[in-house]
């Protein structure tokens, strides 16, 4: 579904550039739950943004679908988030001014798709947001605000879901609850998901697990247990 | 060092009122490292924000030392958090536009007290911070962003720690060595710490632990295991 070729990511140059990224090979197959872990710092963020387009590499491609990112103009490549892959972000970046069920349904009202309502609605209330639709972001907890961020890129049910720490505020029922229901969607309805983790034990819900760390991936481990 | 006396947080009124605190008694000693556990929506960051004068109680009293905070003027207030408080917010609440050392010195520069240059220096490396202290947040990977917070909190020494989350952004070796220095600072500087957490590993940290559900203390627990 998405992978990056020969990828670099450099920030600055000479002697203080940072090698966020450094030659980078990574696949990850549609209809699978994959997780990449590594310690703070070693590139994960910037990986996920580089595979959803919100980000441009130094060297290096990146593939979603058959579409190298590349040979896209500004215009398509916004399409393209918008259409075909959905985004948890590590600070869930809500609008302040939309109720969270505004934000959940947002990139369908901006694609101007109609919202498979009993979907949407099987989203909200599996994360266990039914009586907090009507408020907005600053009305939330923490970990209400990422249960809406989780719920925003689950509900257009996009080609590609990426989830950037998807469960670091949530307790331990809440988070396993979220975690179950992606597998679940992989399973039964063949969502791609790639998820950033630090928790061994959410990890242990994909099918596959790879590691990062400074910038290079340095193992991976199918059927991961905790 | 703190405590709520019989502290209610209500948002919202009639039947769509929100009671986020109900009726909490709770204390918080001096010199002790306190952890507050419960699910996502539980009151647990509120009943932080009370404590620190970061928001006003609906009924009840808020005490941090032997200040009732409801004689303090707005200045006074102001002046308490600056000076007596510490406080790592769950959402990191970074200056844009300052560096990682500049907003780590933040509080002291704005009270006009000189940092203890070796205690700072030695904060920014256990957190493992040393050579992004010239970065700005957006520079910074989001558990480099939440180090920052962290160090911005306890560089300055001050009466009393509050920390929403502190470790949720962080893979388990970093986590470790926070939780690790907090705990020395409360045994070897007396430093009091009160801390949110949903990982029960970083609540084994602590001397106690209380369980908030629905704006509620419904359990405590010292000498955690996890
Ligand atoms: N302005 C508001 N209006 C209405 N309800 C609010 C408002 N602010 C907070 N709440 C509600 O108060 C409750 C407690 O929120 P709080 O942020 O204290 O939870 P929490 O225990 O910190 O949760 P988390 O673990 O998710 O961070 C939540 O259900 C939240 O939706
Ligand atoms: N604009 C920038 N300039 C310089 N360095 C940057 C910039 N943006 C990110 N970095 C650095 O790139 C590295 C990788 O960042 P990234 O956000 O991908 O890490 P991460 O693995 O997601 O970490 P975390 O687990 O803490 O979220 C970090 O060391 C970060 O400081
Ligand atoms: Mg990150
Ligand atoms: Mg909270």
């Amino acid at each position: 579904a998405a992978a990056a070729v020969g990828v670099s990511k450099i920030y600055g140059h000479g002697d203080t550039a940072v090698h966020a990224l450094d030659e980078i090979d990574a696949s990850f197959q549609s209809g699978r739950f994959t997780a990449i872990m590594g310690p703070s710092g070693s590139g994960k963020s910037t990986l996920m943004h580089c595979l959803a387009g919100l980000d441009t590499v130094s060297h290096g491609s990146i593939l979603v679908g058959d579409t190298d990112l590349s040979t896209l103009s500004e215009r398509e490549l916004t399409l393209l988030r918008r259409d075909r892959i959905g985004f948890v972000f590590q600070s869930f970046n809500l609008v302040p001014t939309l109720t969270a069920m505004e934000n959940i349904t947002l990139p369908m009202d901006l694609a101007g798709r109609t919202p498979d309502q009993a979907w949407v609605d099987e989203v909200i209330n599996t994360v266990g947001l039914d009586d907090r639709t009507s408020h907005r972001p600053n009305e939330l907890s923490g970990g209400q605000q990422q249960r809406v961020a989780v719920s925003r890129a689950l509900a257009s049910q996009p080609e590609i879901v990426f989830a950037d720490e998807p469960t670091g505020n949530l307790d331990s029922t809440t988070g396993a609850e979220i975690l179950e229901f992606m597998r679940r969607a992989v399973r039964e309805m063949d969502q791609t998901i790639v998820m950033v983790t630090h928790d061994p034990n959410a990890a242990s819900y994909a099918d596959r697990v790879v590691f990062l760390n400074d910038g290079k991936i340095v193992d991976e481990m199918f059927e991961p247990t905790p």
